[in-house]
């Protein structure tokens, strides 16, 4: 036969003398096993217990066992002084279960009226991190650090060691030292306490220009990557602790720019912060050629990964030329920005719409020409009509 | 033109000579690439004559000289689609527009002629200018071209010339004067406008503007500068809206 696989006890229950709460009958004997799951201690409380009292519980009683040892009897009713009534005191078993014994002999004298007991169990989490040491002196349930868990526990070591497939017994471990956050903290292996002893494995010694400290001594460089600890294998060290940051490199902060602006605009620029420059309205950049728009990042190294352009005033090229008219220059030089010039049409023979004698257009910030509308369009000339330039004798009849 | 002088240079600006096939006619510029003259000079006999054989000759005062310059060229002929005269007797919508290939570039020489303002008026007596190549009736070239005033003449006195005319030759099919047509000319005679100035312009001068245009093409007459008879001329103010979509359309 195979054993059947067991149900994991439940975590709390009731458990009733037979007919509770009517009286129980004469001449039983029932027991009852009560249990939960491993890691846990099971206490008991009694809720209502009412059985015929007698000196030492020795006709009717409850008997409450662990392990076929006798943890308690009892008998009586609450509030009386015969037999022994377990009032609200909570029972806890050493382990995960009880035995319960209610006896009963072949008499219930008149009138009767005792109804036996209602108890109610749960399971209690042990804390086995703050039990002493088992017997057996396998020693601490853990070497280093306890964590109690419902039910169980577990073990963990501190920085500087680490769990043993035991999974309760911690050992040295020099790995694992990589610090790579901004900022942190780093001690010894078991700091606050003791360092252990060995820590290096000397295989060599050079020379005698080392550090003052003969014995035991931490080392940091100016740009620390690893720092050695070492003890020796006497004396004691109580170990030590540093807090460190860091502090990203720094870029010199870039010249003013002349009909442009740098941004953002901070005291300071450090490691992958970026720059821009944009020029004033009517300038363009530059740098050694013509560029739309300009970003530089500062590096590792401290340097800006672009040199800096410059902002050169935009000009609108020739003006397109007027059929049937022309451009005359008013001010500015070489087209550039806010140059202005004026169209005109070959008068007579030609006119601007409306009858203007010019129009006057501007060089844009966008490097377009650019009317007193803002309109980049430039105009026509309209021919003139029915107006001869030489007239036929007025006098003539 | 009968009875009149000869044009100073750069006071037409508009006249433009036309050879066509052989025969000699007036036109008149009113655009960069638009000729305005009759129709009766681009149909011959009912067909339309071939763009290649119209001459375009304009910017002087001498026929001579124009008449040596090689012809503008002509892209497209486009006469009034209602233009028609089987027998020459119906001369009705008198009146065509020549695309030119080239645009013209106007300077003294050459400028074009205003069309009719929206509310021309042809006031009865009002006195407008004819011009052209040719000096009289025997259809001699001028050297010069030439121009003569004449008034705009009542729309009665009109229809009774017309009317005498074909009375005094019944047997001639004289063409029907309608409100596409207008007259011009004195009743003592001597001073018209004649065969090939047919096409050119008998222009207005506006009071307010003082610009001239359009309101005549030399259409036709019985006979040139008789007593009694007039110039007939197609009533440019008719067809506004047709020259505007042609040009718009081409």
């Amino acid at each position: 036969c195979w054993r059947l696989a067991r149900s994991l006890p439940a975590l709390h229950g009731v458990v009733q003398s037979p007919q509770f709460p009517q009286p129980y009958p004469a001449a039983l004997s029932q027991q009852w096993d009560l249990s939960v799951p491993e890691g846990y201690q099971l206490q008991l409380s009694f809720t209502h217990l009412d059985i015929r009292p007698s000196a030492d519980c020795y006709y009717d009683s409850l008997t409450v066992l662990y392990d076929k040892k006798v943890l308690a009897k009892f008998c009586g009713q609450e509030n009386y002084s015969d037999g022994h009534h377990p009032g609200n005191r909570p029972l806890l078993s050493p382990g995960n279960r009880l035995t319960l014994v209610l006896q009963t002999d072949n008499t219930n004298p008149e009138p009767y009226h005792h109804l036996g007991f209602s108890a109610h169990y749960q399971a209690k989490d042990i804390d086995e991190c703050s039990a002493p040491d088992p017997e057996d002196g396998s020693g601490p349930l853990c070497s280093q650090i306890c964590h109690n868990t419902l039910g169980s526990y577990m073990c963990s070591c501190r920085h500087g060691y680490e769990l043993r497939p035991d999974q309760r017994t911690c050992v040295l471990s020099c790995g694992r030292g990589i610090f790579d956050e901004p900022g942190g903290t780093l001690s010894s292996p078991g700091y606050p306490d003791p360092s252990p002893h060995g820590l290096f494995h000397i295989e060599h010694i050079g020379t005698q220009n080392g550090p003052s400290c003969l014995y035991h001594w931490l080392q940091v460089t100016l740009k620390p990557q690893k720092l050695y600890y070492h003890t020796d294998w006497a004396g004691l060290s109580q170990g030590w602790s540093l807090h460190y940051t860091t502090q990203r490199v720094q870029c010199a902060s870039p010249s003013s720019i002349t009909n442009g602006r740098v941004t953002p605009n901070v005291p300071q620029y450090y490691y992958r912060d970026y720059i821009q420059v944009s020029c004033d309205p009517g300038y363009k950049l530059l740098d050694g050629r013509e560029i739309k728009s300009y970003a530089s990042m500062c590096q590792k190294n401290g340097q800006w990964h672009l040199s800096l352009p410059e902002c050169h005033i935009i000009d609108c090229g020739e003006p397109e030329a007027l059929l049937n008219g022309g451009v005359k220059f008013i001010s500015g030089s070489q087209n550039q920005h806010l140059s202005v010039i004026q169209y005109h049409c070959n008068e007579p023979f030609y006119s601007l719409l409306g009858g203007a004698t010019g129009v006057i257009y501007t060089c844009a910030a966008d490097r377009t020409w650019r009317d007193n509308l803002d309109t980049p369009v430039i105009p026509s000339c309209i021919p003139v009509c029915g107006r001869p330039t030489v007239s036929l004798s007025a006098f003539q009849r | 033109i009968m009875g009149g002088d000869k044009a100073p240079g750069k006071t037409i600006p508009w006249q433009v000579m036309l050879s066509v096939e052989g025969g000699k006619g007036g036109a008149m510029v009113i655009g960069d690439h638009w000729i305005m003259t009759a129709a009766h000079n681009l149909v011959h006999q009912g067909k339309l004559v071939l763009k290649e054989k119209v001459r375009v000759f304009l910017g002087d005062n001498d026929a001579e000289k124009l008449a040596k310059l090689t012809p503008l060229g002509v892209t497209s002929l486009h006469p009034h689609p209602e233009y028609k005269t089987p027998d020459n007797a119906n001369c009705n919508h008198d009146i065509a527009l020549i695309k030119l290939q080239q645009p013209l570039t106007f300077h003294a020489a050459i400028m074009p002629l205003c069309l009719p303002p929206e509310n021309a008026t042809y006031n009865i007596g009002q006195m407008g200018m004819v011009s052209g190549f040719v000096v009289k009736e025997d259809d001699i070239i001028a050297n010069n071209l030439r121009y003569i005033r004449l008034p705009v003449v009542k729309e009665d006195e009109c229809q009774d010339s017309v009317n005498r005319a074909k009375a005094a030759t019944p047997t001639e099919k004289i063409p029907v004067l309608t409100d596409n047509m207008f007259c011009a000319g004195v009743p003592e005679g001597g001073k018209d406008s004649c065969t090939g100035d047919g096409g050119g312009a008998y222009v207005l001068r506006d009071g307010s503007t003082k610009l001239f245009w359009a309101a005549g093409i030399v259409s036709w007459g019985v006979g040139c500068g008789q007593t009694g008879r007039y110039g007939v001329y197609t009533r440019v103010a008719k067809y506004i809206s047709w020259i505007n979509e042609t040009m718009e359309d081409n």
